[in-house]
């Protein structure tokens, strides 16, 4: 079940690693004055992921009302054998109809990314079924991993959608994404 | 298959971004006056993978014969939301008996990290007789992949070994990893 591992590896090898350490990777980016984020309970590492698996690079390509601002401060670990490895996150302001900003920090799952290409590759044999079947065991993998992590609790929103009336709306992902702040704030 | 999933992400997501635009990177490293790579048949990912799945994540503490020299530039990618995504590779020298430094950018395989890990939680159901299985199937169908990848042709060597007497003698990584040098050079 390619999912499962993809779940498991997604958890030990980033978000135990940085989850614990976002809220003071957040702080830090606030003492520079950068003021934004004013709710703390949106100090989130909040993660989209879309149930067609199809992850834009850019955001803001998505969706015009999403704006990337700034990345916060570099997180930096040696981890097997690469020294000084880097993991980043970045902020963004997402836009309401009233063009009030709200601010979070975002990015989409990049395993997802690799269920996509994989049922590209014939030698993959990995079907766009298959594909669908594995991104919602992915989530729910990922739920149960989570719900039993201290060390990641409250440090962390899914953004699980189904993305397949997107074409038809050019603010779709960010009313998706206000919706779960909105839930927050 | 948990190694499935975790050989075609670590293609998708990382060689296949990464080892087409490795020899490049080299060059601009020896071009800024470092010329210690100087056998471009070396010019190489070695990437490590211990068949116990126990990563070090900093190899000299693992054999003194191995010394981190410095990382090569970085590259940098727009990925899945995370702006200016950081991929680094590290550069070693490794001595031999005659205690002559032979240099290569070396790393761990990273999903075997995962794999170990996985083997330590409780919640993934993971046995230790699971990894060693699921360690040689990565292998395997990484190797299927990268054989018919025409982007990472030449640019990467696999350096999988079975380290259960790797505790007996302080310098077992150095000589697995030298006889690999010794065969390219
Ligand atoms: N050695 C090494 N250096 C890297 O920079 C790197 N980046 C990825 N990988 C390995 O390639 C494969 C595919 O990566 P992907 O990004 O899809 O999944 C990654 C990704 O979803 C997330 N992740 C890891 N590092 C970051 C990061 N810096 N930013 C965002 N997400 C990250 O957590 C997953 C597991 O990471 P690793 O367990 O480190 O191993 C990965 C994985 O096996 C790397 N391996």
């Amino acid at each position: 079940n390619v999912a499962h591992g993809l779940a498991w590896s997604f958890y030990i090898g980033y978000l135990k690693l940085v989850l614990p350490r976002l809220k003071d990777s957040i702080q830090t980016f606030c003492d520079k004055g950068n003021f934004v984020l004013k709710c703390k309970d949106t100090w989130k590492l909040h993660i989209l992921m879309p149930l067609s698996c199809t992850i834009p690079d850019k955001l803001e390509e998505e969706d015009s009302n999403i704006e990337f601002l700034d990345n916060l401060p570099d997180i930096v670990i040696d981890r097997a054998g690469v020294r000084r490895r880097v993991y980043k996150h970045s902020l963004y302001a997402v836009y309401d109809d009233a063009k009030r900003p709200h601010h979070c920090v975002l990015e989409c799952a990049t395993p997802l990314l690799s269920l996509y290409e994989m049922s590209k590759e014939s030698l993959a044999e990995f079907s766009t079924e298959d594909r669908l079947e594995q991104a919602k065991l992915f989530y729910r993998t990922l739920k149960d991993i989570l719900d039993n992590s201290r060390d990641c609790r409250n440090s962390y929103r899914f953004i699980m959608y189904d993305d397949s009336e997107a074409a038809e709306d050019p603010h779709f992902l960010s009313k998706v994404i206000l919706k779960h702040l909105q839930q927050q704030e």
